[in-house]
């Protein structure tokens, strides 16, 4: 019986091209997940706020091969908060909706380094 | 507001600018292209005392602007539709790189453009802010906040722009206050 696989076949492939199509980082599915939980995608939000800035190399979860893990710990409850911090947003440390929704916006390359405490504590944002 | 470290700054009344003819996109004309960078660059040139010439080599100036995909040699590749839009480093480097993987459009309005339109001149508005010496803002309305939604057009310089650029390069003389789109005594105060 040739057709029923074949269409599913057609439909399987529209969908991957949808999904590659889409916006670069979806991370709805993490919205409201919980200090200490480990969920699939907590650790390409860590990329995500690693490349902007906010986590770093020795964030002691980032393995040697370069890859962070799925568990929401404390060092990313407090990425979270300076990240709501610098773009404005109430800060919870929480993957509140508004919060999961910014991240999943398009943005400028520019990390937000320069908005966050330097390793003197000092500021370097001018206010 | 926010600067890079150090507080970066050009020490020149004018800075030069040439746009890639080799990392170009084929949708637009180079006129197209050239026409909305001179819209982004008036904006800051009306607040700063600094005027920005567009020539045509590319090696020779201050500012040069691009088109490209993926890993462009910079350590920070692009990474497809939306996502990061684009890029521009500190003065004194003066390269300013835009995805050509998005959507760009030129037009005023996005009647007619895809989901993931992509307003060139805002982008480019924003880059230049970080050519300039801004980093990112808190605040959303500025044209220096680091996110920026399809189909959206955000190029009205704000106090917080303005505030953080005059005080790396003082007011043009001609700067008229009122023409922000927020009171003239909060950059006072600023």
């Amino acid at each position: 019986r040739n057709l029923p696989e074949e269409v599913e076949s057609t439909a399987k492939a529209t969908q991957v091209i949808q999904v590659s199509n889409n916006t670069w980082h979806d991370f709805s599915r993490l919205v409201d997940v919980q200090v200490g939980s480990h969920v699939s995608g907590v650790s390409e939000l860590k990329r995500y706020l690693h490349r902007f800035g906010y986590v770093n190399d020795d964030g002691g979860d980032h393995e040697s091969s370069g890859s962070f893990s799925d568990v929401f710990d404390g060092r990313l409850e407090s990425a979270i908060s300076l990240y709501q911090e610098n773009l404005g947003l109430p800060v919870t440390g929480r993957l509140d909706t508004s919060t999961v929704n910014l991240m999943s916006l398009p943005r400028c390359g520019v990390s937000d380094t320069h908005m966050i405490v330097n390793d003197e504590g000092i500021y370097t944002t001018a206010h | 507001y926010t600067y890079f470290n150090g507080k970066p700054k050009w020490n020149r009344d004018t800075l030069t600018y040439a746009i890639s003819k080799t990392h170009k996109l084929d949708y637009l004309t180079s006129e197209d292209v050239k026409t909305v960078f001179r819209r982004a660059f008036s904006q800051w040139a009306s607040v700063i005392p600094v005027s920005f010439e567009e020539i045509d080599d590319f090696t020779a100036a201050d500012l040069k602007i691009g088109f490209y995909t993926g890993d462009h040699g910079d350590g920070l590749p692009f990474d497809g539709v939306l996502g990061t839009l684009a890029h521009a480093f500190a003065p004194g480097n003066g390269r300013l790189h835009l995805d050509a993987s998005e959507t760009w459009v030129v037009a005023d309005d996005f009647k007619g453009s895809s989901d993931v339109a992509v307003d060139l001149e805002s982008v480019a508005t924003h880059e230049i802010g970080h050519l300039l010496g801004l980093g990112h803002s808190s605040q959303e309305s500025a044209v220096m906040y680091p996110s920026l939604r399809p189909r959206t057009k955000k190029v009205d310089l704000t106090v917080d722009d303005v505030a953080g650029v005059l005080k790396l390069y003082g007011p043009n003389p001609k700067l008229r206050l009122d023409s922000l789109t927020q009171s003239e005594d909060s950059i006072r105060n600023s």
